[in-house]
């Protein structure tokens, strides 16, 4: 069966989201298992902490606002760590 | 604002850049000239001054590329990553690399590479990115910014003066005082004979020489120490420490000032403190430290008080009895007091003003005097 559409753009959002927080939010590169999860603590920590750092408003959700961001062009380099 | 950690700047004022490429998108006198303009935002608000080169090694070398282009950091394609740059230092630091899979522009109309040189120059000069949104250094591009009107955002100011200053005085912008320095806070000359240290610990295979605001950072793998202000890698700790030891089965360095006590872990101010010094079991007496030093092989902590030293059990967690003793009772030729210790390639090195003594803790006794600031290559 053909997959859902949905589901595969839910998915790569989903590897925005893993990329971004490891490029700029120091999100550990092994936490792929938290990210599939998205409630999962170490994940809404650093949504969370990118929400507060780019002026959103801090939900730690992914609501359209921060995957707008995500979406935005910026920067390469990190926003927190060394 | 935010600087990298460490704080990394130029030592000196007067920086050369090099364009070593360029993109096919402008005419060659368009990105020199938008380069130029970016440079100079950032000279008229500092004492930096900058000027070009055209072949080898310049501090800011400038380039255009796309996807995997030689520093592990790949461009992404067009959009997202634009463009990123290196904190200041030798090599690729200091450098700025733009991704040629965007349109540069002049204007608004693609990707302006005045505004995204601007922002990257900030980075190759030790600014990192800014929370505030308003400013050049928030990491989002607002492709919406006025050209015409551009200026720094005061946090940009503050930041990148934060760093190397105001611009010199002239006639037509004279400095204005800011308000007074608080005393203790001036720089202390690394060579001067009279130099005494507040404390003194070993780190990670490095020493740190703690002094006012200020610490030296001292790796055996460099002549020179490096100089930084303890608040650029640990903003939540004070100034003018008492005492500083490593225990190195922890990974962790505690350092003392009067009757409390933080612990560091590389560059993380450790969570649950400051705590009392009074928790560790000294007597309600003792109220600051003078010099500290864990000994890893004994697993045992010395603290240094007045003319008296107390030894603290890392295995059990507790001051051992029969503490105080009388320095000179264990350390003889070291008493009365001492400001800081270390150990070091199996000495204890005791700092007392300017002077420090190399002790044999095994045979008991002071086998070399030096001047405290020794270890500076001066």
């Amino acid at each position: 069966y053909p997959l859902d559409g949905a589901e595969k753009g839910k998915d790569t959002s989903m590897d925005l989201v893993q990329k971004y927080l490891e490029n700029y939010y120091n999100l550990p590169k092994d936490a792929r298992q938290f990210v599939r999860r998205r409630d999962s603590g170490p994940v809404v920590k650093k949504i969370q902490e990118m929400q507060k750092f780019l002026g959103l408003e801090v939900t730690g959700k992914l609501d359209s606002a921060t995957m707008g961001m995500m979406h935005k062009p910026r920067c390469g380099v990190p926003d927190v760590g060394g | 604002f935010s600087t990298f950690p460490g704080m990394p700047k130029w030592k000196k004022t007067h920086l050369t850049y090099r364009i070593v490429n360029y993109t096919p998108d402008l005419p060659r006198d368009a990105v020199d000239s938008a380069i130029e303009k970016a440079l100079k935002i950032w000279e008229e608000v500092t004492p930096l001054t900058f000027s070009k080169i055209h072949e080898g090694e310049a501090d800011i070398m400038i380039s255009f590329a796309v996807r995997e282009h030689g520093d592990f950091s790949p461009f992404d394609g067009p959009g997202q990553v634009l463009a990123h740059a290196y904190p200041p230092g030798q090599g690729i630091y200091g450098d700025a690399h733009f991704d040629d899979d965007e349109q540069w522009t002049k204007d608004s109309a693609g990707t302006n590479l005045f505004l995204v040189a601007a922002h990257e120059l900030g980075h190759s000069l030790g600014l990192f990115h800014s929370t505030n949104t308003e400013a050049l250094m928030y990491p989002l591009y607002k492709s919406f910014t006025d050209l015409a009107q551009f200026r720094l955002a005061q946090d940009d100011v503050d930041g990148i003066q934060s760093l190397y200053g105001p611009p010199p005085a002239s006639p037509d912008n004279p400095i204005v005082p800011t308000e007074s320095v608080p005393s203790g806070s001036e720089t202390p000359a690394t060579c001067d004979p009279t130099l005494s240290f507040d404390a003194v610990s070993t780190l990670r295979g490095e020493v740190l020489f703690f002094k006012n605001r200020h610490f030296w950072r001292k790796s055996l793998r460099t002549p020179e120490p490096e100089f930084h202000l303890i608040s650029s890698f640990w903003p939540s700790l004070p100034s003018n420490l008492d005492a500083a030891c490593e225990v190195t089965s922890r990974d962790t360095v505690f350092l003392f000032k009067g009757n409390q006590f933080w612990a560091i872990r590389g560059n993380e101010v450790l969570a649950g403190y400051p705590r009392g010094i009074h928790t560790l079991g000294f007597s309600p007496t003792v109220k600051k430290i003078d010099a500290a030093i864990s000994d890893k092989e004994k697993k045992k902590t010395y603290f240094f008080v007045e003319d008296k030293y107390w030894r603290f059990d890392e295995k059990r967690q507790a001051m051992e009895p029969g503490f105080p003793k009388k320095i000179a009772e264990d350390f003889p030729g070291v008493e009365p007091k001492v400001d800081a210790v270390f150990e070091a390639f199996g000495f204890f090195y005791f700092f007392r003003g300017s002077s420090q003594l190399e002790f044999d803790p095994n045979a008991k006794k002071v086998t070399h005097t030096l001047k405290s600031n020794s270890w500076f290559n001066c």
